[in-house]
């Protein structure tokens, strides 16, 4: 079954399926323990490391491997995770698992352009105010019409002395929005990369005055999870990895792209459209008859038409012109026993040298404009009661 | 009535030979 077209063939909006869009991806940590070496780490030792693969590795929940910064004595106290997801998500959750004491406040921050810059999500902190300068967030969601990072609590430890950060992209969103029909949910859930900051550790609460941490202090976490779905606007049901190796989607209804986000060069005919449950929008080839390779779009004409058709034809071949090469060139006509589509539909006019007043035949009959008193397809005879005479200007002449 | 086709060899192009078609 193909989820991007139903029985018929016809197209239908599809989407890739739910995953852990960290799974397997490089996080860059701005802290790691065991450089230099100590008693609890070394980096150079497998056996003692924590490196930062350990947050996004399948391993075991059993017995957790953690990743671990390196020990926290003096302000600065932030450490951040940044985990580039290779492309354009659609998210869903973020979760962080922490194998110590989870930090007083973090902030849970997106890229939509590949780390080149960052809006946040969300922040967590038992001191929204003092932390962020925020109101702890409002149980029934953001007030404004559209979704916002709010503050949420700081997450609690655990019996086992970890703790769980957790965050729903529902947090920050009104309720009622539709992914389908609304493009500020659509571009609140997207995210190239995602970072967390730990701004604050637990055990700020004892620091003295000048921000040294009483007791040294380090973040460990592991399985950082990234639970969404790749973002193919609705006309792929899967990612693949390309032949450099980049993730990038399996666009189908005419699409192209990372993320299916423009019409393929010859599915023009329309302008290119996110699909929805409803109605698949899929990007329409352009109709040309056989006798074109390009096509552009023009949105003046897709107007005219009542928004059904936009596309025009570029270098129509086999002799053809016109906006979908469906009549035939100057100095052609139709072959009335060929098909439009046939290489060969448009045959010359092959109009006579001297019998014919023009080279341009009708493009319908293919009949030449004859000279007086010529006759004939290509004006190559002379009419009954005319003769032939030897001046050119006028081949034929009336019969004595 | 079939008329045959015109005769280029009989026309006369002296007078326009700026006219005469390449063949």
């Amino acid at each position: 079954a193909d989820p991007c077209h139903d029985e018929g063939g016809a197209p239908r909006g599809c989407v890739p399926g739910l995953v852990n869009a960290a799974l397997g991806r490089e996080v860059l940590a701005s802290s790691t323990c065991g450089r230099p070496a100590n008693r609890a780490c070394d980096a150079s030792d497998p056996r003692r490391a924590h490196p930062a693969t350990l947050l996004t590795s399948a391993g075991g929940t059993a017995s957790p491997l953690c990743w671990r910064s390196d020990l926290l004595q003096r302000a600065p106290l932030n450490v951040t995770l940044t985990v580039p997801l290779g492309k354009a998500f659609e998210l869903v959750f973020v979760s962080l698992r922490f194998c110590s004491t989870p930090p007083a406040s973090a902030a849970l921050l997106k890229s939509q352009d590949h780390g080149r810059s960052w809006t946040p999500l969300g922040f967590f902190s038992s001191h929204c105010g003092l932390d962020y300068g925020r109101l702890p967030a409002p149980a029934d969601g953001p007030a404004g019409p559209g979704p916002e990072a709010l503050c949420f609590p700081a997450p609690q430890t655990h019996p086992d002395g970890g703790g769980l950060l957790a965050f729903s992209v529902q947090d920050g969103s009104p309720p009622g929005l539709d992914l389908d029909n609304s493009p500020v949910l659509q571009d609140w859930v997207t995210a190239t990369d995602i970072r967390i900051l730990l701004t604050r550790p637990a055990m700020l609460e004892d620091a003295r005055d000048d921000g040294e941490v009483t007791v040294p202090y380090s973040y460990s976490a592991t399985e950082l999870q990234v639970g969404g779905r790749c973002k193919c606007n609705g006309h792929a049901s899967r990612c693949l990895l390309d032949t450099q190796g980049h993730l990038t989607c399996d666009c189908r209804h005419g699409t192209e792209g990372p993320d299916c986000s423009r019409c393929k060069p010859f599915y023009c005919d329309r302008p290119w459209q996110r699909a929805t449950a409803q109605e698949a929008h899929a990007c329409l080839a352009c109709s040309c008859n056989g006798h074109a390779r390009r096509c552009r779009f023009n949105m003046e004409l897709y107007r005219l038409s009542g928004r059904r058709s936009g596309g025009v034809c570029l270098n129509c071949r086999h002799n053809t012109a016109g906006r979908h090469c469906h009549y035939c060139r100057e100095g052609f006509y139709r072959d009335p026993g060929r098909a439009l589509s046939d290489r060969r539909a448009c045959r010359a006019c092959d109009c006579h040298p001297v019998g014919a007043a023009g080279k341009t035949c009708n493009q319908t009959t293919g009949q030449c404009p004859c000279k007086d008193g010529v006759t004939g397809l290509t004006c190559n005879r002379c009419a009954p009661g005319f003769q032939q005479s030897r001046s050119p200007v006028a081949p034929c002449v009336k019969t004595p | 009535e079939v008329m045959p086709t015109l005769d280029m060899a009989l026309f006369d192009w002296t007078d326009y030979e700026d006219l005469k078609p390449e063949v």
